[in-house]
């Protein structure tokens, strides 16, 4: 199994939806 | 004077320096009220000593996830591999496996008071230290929560629904009272057991959250740093998404900050951007929230990579493993892209996970290829440049910060 560990997910912002099932990523979300 | 351009947009320039983190903390970025602040446990914003190094990081890194490959197989085959691999995993004392590297401070029980929390996406319960710590406990920043000093704290019967919130191997009942117990172990053999129990949990003054079933920890041994427990935002049924799936309806984003200096949020609830890009969670995983790559990119470029090899194991993402595991299939592809652009840099010996490596030592400022990860959805994630390289050993061992499983079908 692969893992995107944190390291690699820095800056953005990152979205667990899971009533809707989805994941999303946002640049900038840090700032 | 195209294809330069074009070549351009693709290379990263940093100061050398800004690899490694500041001594002093930054946590001027960060000001939303009704966010929960989050900073590196081992960072300066935490206010503690530190003595452990990268090689240490980078090797819990590794318990971590031989734990989460065990577990996953487990699922999968249901032949209790993670139990076998429990007990192989070294123990090694002042590691904790299954908990994350960056911490937020919440309020628990009536009056409110504070506790650091480590927040992990591969957890399930929400655990605490707890008075009369009538097993042991580890040193930890705050006062230890005692829960004869809140009148909202109440311990859960054996028989009520909440209970079986709790996956049945860490659930037992207390046979003097039929109080539901909890009992949580990590890979290398780090545990916290207690009594499962409800709380008032305040994330800020607008997010407070009445009979939280967490675990009131009566024995608890490893290194969890100085904070007080975990916060667990896993799928599982126990986690704080779940039980709050009505309020906040399994929604929550974090940002983690560039440096450990600095300061990122969690967020529950829907105050997320717009712009952001989705791809789907895949519904194969109980205990993680499972994804799908299908192709990495280096200096703008494709890699060769056969979607097969992503699509044979599948992939997690997880708040609590640092370096990104890959297929190695794909894992050597990326490292032949990445070094192929590197070649006026000293390569170095690598770490015993990370082997693609540079000495910086002569150099102020350096160039790299940008490295993007894409999901399925059509999502493609520029990886910030603080995170395609790590520092090992300050600027003498600067790594790219990706490593490849033992095998494509893993």
């Amino acid at each position: 199994f692969g893992i995107f560990g944190n390291h690699q997910q820095k800056t953005y912002e990152v979205i667990y939806d899971g009533a809707n099932g989805m994941l999303g990523f946002a640049s900038g979300g840090c700032s | 004077v195209e294809a330069n351009e074009h070549i351009k947009k693709h290379v990263l320039t940093l100061e050398v320096n800004s690899l490694l983190a500041s001594d002093s903390c930054d946590q001027s970025m960060i000001d939303k009220a009704s966010s929960l602040q989050v900073l590196h446990k081992y960072g300066p914003c935490m206010q503690v000593l530190n003595d452990r190094s990268h090689v240490d990081f980078l090797r819990q890194d590794q318990l971590r996830v031989d734990s989460i490959q065990a577990r996953l197989s487990k699922n999968s085959s249901g032949h209790g591999i993670f139990e076998e691999m429990a007990t192989k995993l070294p123990a090694q004392s002042g590691i904790a496996l299954g908990t994350g590297n960056y911490v937020v401070t919440v309020g628990l029980g009536t009056p409110k008071e504070s506790f650091t929390l480590e927040f992990d996406t591969g957890s399930g319960i929400t655990w605490t230290q707890c008075q009369p710590c009538s097993g042991s406990c580890y040193p930890q920043k705050e006062q230890m929560f005692d829960p004869a000093k809140s009148t909202s704290y109440n311990n859960v019967s054996c028989f009520s629904a909440s209970c079986n919130l709790l996956p049945a191997s860490e659930r037992g009942c207390s046979a003097s009272n039929s109080t539901c117990l909890y009992r949580v172990v990590y890979g290398d053999q780090s545990y916290s057991q207690g009594f499962f129990a409800s709380e008032t949990l305040t994330i800020s003054s607008s997010d407070v959250v009445t009979n939280f079933m967490f675990g009131c920890g009566q024995n608890n041994d490893g290194l969890f740093g100085q904070s007080a427990g975990l916060l667990g935002l896993s799928p599982s049924s126990e986690s704080l998404p779940s039980q709050t799936a009505e309020k906040y309806q399994r929604q929550f984003s974090y940002c983690l900050p560039s440096s450990p200096s600095s300061t990122g949020y969690l967020n529950f609830g829907g105050k997320v951007s717009q712009t952001a890009g989705f791809t789907p969670l895949s519904p194969d995983f109980s205990f993680y929230y499972g994804i799908d790559i299908v192709g990495i990119c280096v200096g703008g470029s494709q890699l060769p990579i056969d979607p097969s090899i992503f699509t044979t194991s599948g992939a997690i993402i997880d708040s609590g493993t640092v370096i990104t595991r890959l297929p190695p299939t794909a894992y050597k592809a990326l490292k032949e892209a990445f070094d192929g652009k590197m070649s006026n840099y000293p390569k170095t010996n690598g770490d015993e996970l990370l082997d693609t490596c540079y000495d910086f030592s002569n150099y102020t400022t350096v160039s790299f290829p940008d490295v993007s990860v894409s999901f399925k959805g059509g999502v493609e994630v520029d990886i910030d440049p603080s995170g395609i390289l790590y520092p090992v050993d300050g600027v003498k061992m600067v790594c790219l910060a990706f490593a490849a499983n033992m095998d494509d079908s893993e």
